[in-house]
């Protein structure tokens, strides 16, 4: 059982 | 005012055929620096940056900044009427609606443009950290790519594991499962057939195929790929545009429940 992380999780919005 | 003169136009035929799959819409962005875009694809699981340095261009004239919103899908039919050989030259005035890509053949004698209408995207700008890698692969493209496609027909993952003993492609499915570990490999005749890995420490990390199985359609602009590994971060698959630029694509990584 994996999680998919998203981009989001280690990138911030400028 | 906006006009890009790219003489090797196949390059950016190149690049939209490395990026279409992954994204469906764009903002392409114009600065002094070059022309770029960022962008995820729609699960905002993978993100795909792009950098054409103005050098690289024999003309570069982008009078302000400017940002134009493209359906890749559309440039890519608009590329795919030039020719491999075809100087491509991009034009906007200032704030049109459309993009004009004009195609010259290497001896003038064929000139064609076609015009294409731009549209509004809300795009997010994420910023992407200057990191340390705890692992960085260098290899061939092809290699890199024949390893994705087998391994995609036995599982729907990939754990990529570097240790000083090479890096490791691993994937376990209902037939059975399959490694491949690359050494690294310097002693061969062209510098782009080396395998080199630089450590800092192991890491070992695990990501859908399907989306390295995308990224390799980049494969056409490089001879090599450098994959960059690190536990705290999206993996980073770079494939350089000629002396240009570059195409990254990070993707994140699945973890343990």
């Amino acid at each position: 059982p994996c999680i998919q992380k998203k981009i989001l999780d280690y990138f911030c919005r400028d | 005012m906006l006009e890009l003169r790219l003489v090797q136009g196949s390059l950016l035929k190149k690049v939209l055929e490395a990026i279409k799959e992954l994204v469906t819409d764009a903002n392409f962005d114009c600065s002094a620096t070059g022309f770029s875009l960022q962008a995820m694809d729609s699960s905002h699981v993978a993100l795909v940056a792009l950098l054409l340095r103005s050098e690289g261009f024999e003309h570069y004239r982008c009078d302000r900044n400017l940002s134009m919103g493209m359906n890749l899908n559309n440039v890519s039919k608009m590329l795919r009427c030039a020719g491999n050989d075809d100087i491509i030259t991009l034009k906007a005035d200032d704030g049109s609606d459309t993009v004009t890509f004009m195609f010259e053949s290497p001896n003038q004698d064929k000139i064609a443009d076609f015009e294409m209408k731009l549209m509004d995207i809300d795009s997010e700008h994420l910023g992407i950290p200057e990191a340390e890698y705890h692992a960085i692969v260098k290899m061939p493209s092809a290699e890199f790519a024949r390893i994705c496609k087998d391994l995609s027909s036995i599982g729907d993952t990939v754990v990529i594991s570097v240790t000083k003993e090479g890096v490791k492609f691993s994937t376990r499915g209902d037939i059975g499962n399959a490694n491949i570990v690359c050494r690294q490999n310097t002693t061969v005749d062209k510098p782009e057939e080396a395998t080199i890995i630089e450590m800092q420490e192991p890491v070992s990390l695990t990501f859908a195929l399907r989306y390295m199985n995308s990224f390799t359609k980049a494969t056409p602009l490089s001879n090599t790929v450098t994959i960059s590994l690190s536990s705290e971060l999206p993996v980073v698959v770079e494939y350089k545009v000629a002396d240009m630029g570059y195409i990254r694509f990070y993707l994140a990584p699945k973890i343990e429940d």
